[in-house]
């Protein structure tokens, strides 16, 4: 899919490099 | 019990009592437990004084106290509800809480617009839009010219912007979520059903018999 077939949040929600699970790996 | 419970309170500001915890969020008390045994492990990774600070939440997150990511810090002054700088245990628990499988969808669709409302204004703004958008590109691979972010743009507000006011208000925010639900994905983390088991490279230490919540 390009990204300009996208809204930003879908882009934003997909990209978003933060993996709240890495936590729980400390 | 009590004596461990006084000694945490001491070495913890903000620590709460484990059953009052489960009794407000979807986790067990063993689950709040194992949940604290985390939290001392990440409160005590730069400075021991039993809270996290941004530089621990960022160690925890990216094994590098010193990476910056903008959704890493919104998230960090979301969960540092006191504002003080700093997240206590109970902050800890109930904000990660939202993420909870079992959390309510009312509850995630606030945090996800507060977590995008960058600075609080009460709207999700296009220069807010966009600074998350030109952030996600330095973060990740994705190189996009400046005309093609301004159509994602318009794109998006034409989408999500009922009113066409140039900002996105919690209502619209609701309605544009309810017909795009994918968007809410990050906002539940499936292994937070679970976490005992999941996560089983923390230490657990339970002293209090589960009871049902």
């Amino acid at each position: 899919e390009q990204p300009t077939s996208m809204n930003a949040f879908e882009l934003i929600s997909m990209s978003q490099g933060l993996n709240l699970g890495n936590l729980f790996d400390h | 019990m009590g004596c461990f419970q006084s000694k945490a309170r001491r070495q913890y500001p903000g620590y709460e009592d484990p059953v009052n915890l489960a009794s407000q969020t979807a986790f067990s008390v063993s689950e709040v437990e194992a949940l604290f045994e985390l939290f001392k492990s990440i409160s005590s990774s730069v400075v021991d004084d039993g809270l996290i600070n941004k530089e621990e939440f960022h160690l925890a997150l990216f094994k590098n106290r010193k990476r910056e990511n903008l959704f890493a810090n919104r998230i960090f002054d979301l969960f540092d509800v006191k504002q003080k700088g700093v997240i206590d245990f109970g902050d800890f628990v109930r904000s990660l809480n939202v993420f909870h499988p079992n959390a309510s969808h009312e509850d995630k669709v606030d945090f996800s617009f507060k977590l995008y409302d960058l600075d609080g204004t009460g709207f999700i703004e296009r220069k807010e839009v966009k600074q998350m958008l030109i952030a996600l590109l330095c973060e990740s691979e994705m190189r996009l010219s400046d005309e093609t972010i301004e159509m994602i743009l318009d794109k998006t507000f034409s989408e999500a912007d009922v009113n066409q006011d140039g900002k996105i208000d919690k209502l619209e925010w609701q309605e544009f979520v309810s017909r795009n639900p994918s968007l809410m994905k990050i906002m539940t983390l499936p292994y937070l059903r679970d976490i005992t088991t999941t996560f089983p490279s923390f230490v657990f230490n339970s002293e209090v018999e589960d009871i049902a919540t």
